[in-house]
């Protein structure tokens, strides 16, 4: 009984664990997904402009955004090598890294909401490997966690 | 009995579960290494990026800042304390060991 | 003075997960109502 009770506390341990790595790989299938959905859209875009955006007009990635009132005063200190910046604000702001910003062009499929239209949904499946497909499939319905008990 | 068979069938449970997570690392490996090769700037990487336009489109308050850093840049942003004149102050700080960083400052209006 | 995690919040580009950052807009929020 005493080794019953061991191994049910270790085998807790492992689910947790596993919950846990499901929840980092549907982090990066979203990340995985939302990029190449952005190459592809972009690559297409350059094609039928037959050429590229001019270069003060994107921003590359890796990137993050600072969101805040346009009554917001900002004052900001820059190093002289641009290693080093300081911003002060008078108000609140928000911050978003380049992922969010990509789910919110819906470059992630609607996936990040569990809404993921049947065309979308096929999309997604295109582009990650046929091992990975059972979990686009569940993030579609909304429903990760499910996965692990489906493959026990 | 009872405790026999529940002893069995948890080693059975733990087995699976040592394979099941095994199969996760090695997914998350195959996944980290195909998004590095998309950002890499010989494969995709050129194509990594988005307008001003996308940006604005996403958030609703109207000004942002646009920060574009070298991996490994540490952003710090201070719990908020009051002022001297009981004002709040929010602050950001951003340092980068490997490249300058680049800031845009992008008013809707 | 040397950071406390009570003093400042962390971010690494592509090296902190989005979370870090809800985490950060979730503290500032939370002060500006205190």
């Amino acid at each position: 009984a005493q080794e019953c009770q061991n191994l049910e506390v270790e085998r807790q341990r492992r689910l947790e664990r596993i919950k846990q790595k499901q929840s980092q790989l549907q982090e990066l299938i979203l990340q995985q997904i939302a990029f190449k959905n952005l190459v592809q859209r972009n690559r297409q875009n350059e094609q039928q402009a037959t050429r590229s955006p001019p270069a003060n007009s994107v921003i590359h990635l890796p990137f993050i955004i600072v969101n805040t009132s346009k009554k917001t005063v900002i004052d900001c200190s820059i190093s002289n090598d641009k290693f080093e910046y300081l911003f002060n604000f008078d108000n609140t702001f928000e911050i978003h890294d380049d992922i969010e910003v990509l789910k919110r062009m819906g470059m992630a499929c609607g996936l990040e909401s569990g809404n993921c239209s049947p065309e979308n949904l096929k999309v997604a499946r295109s582009l990650v490997p046929k091992a990975l497909e059972p979990y686009v499939t569940e993030m579609a319905q909304g429903s990760i966690n499910s996965v692990y008990v489906a493959s026990t | 009995k009872e405790v026999l068979e529940r002893l069995k069938y948890i080693k059975t449970d733990i087995e699976d579960l040592k394979l099941k997570e095994k199969e996760l690392d090695q997914q998350k490996m195959w996944l980290q290494q195909s998004i590095r090769s998309i950002m890499d700037r010989t494969y995709g990487g050129r194509f990594t990026y988005v307008t001003h336009e996308d940006i604005c489109n996403c958030f609703a308050r109207d000004t942002l800042l646009a920060i574009q850093a070298p991996s490994g840049t540490q952003l710090e942003v201070p719990v908020p304390e009051k002022g001297h004149c009981g004002q709040k102050k929010y602050q950001i700080s951003l340092k980068s060991r490997s490249g300058p960083i680049h800031v845009l400052l992008i008013n809707k209006e | 003075s040397c950071l406390t995690p009570q003093t400042a919040m962390l971010y690494r580009f592509n090296g902190s997960p989005s979370k870090s950052l809800k985490d950060i807009n979730t503290m500032i929020k939370q002060r500006e109502q205190t």
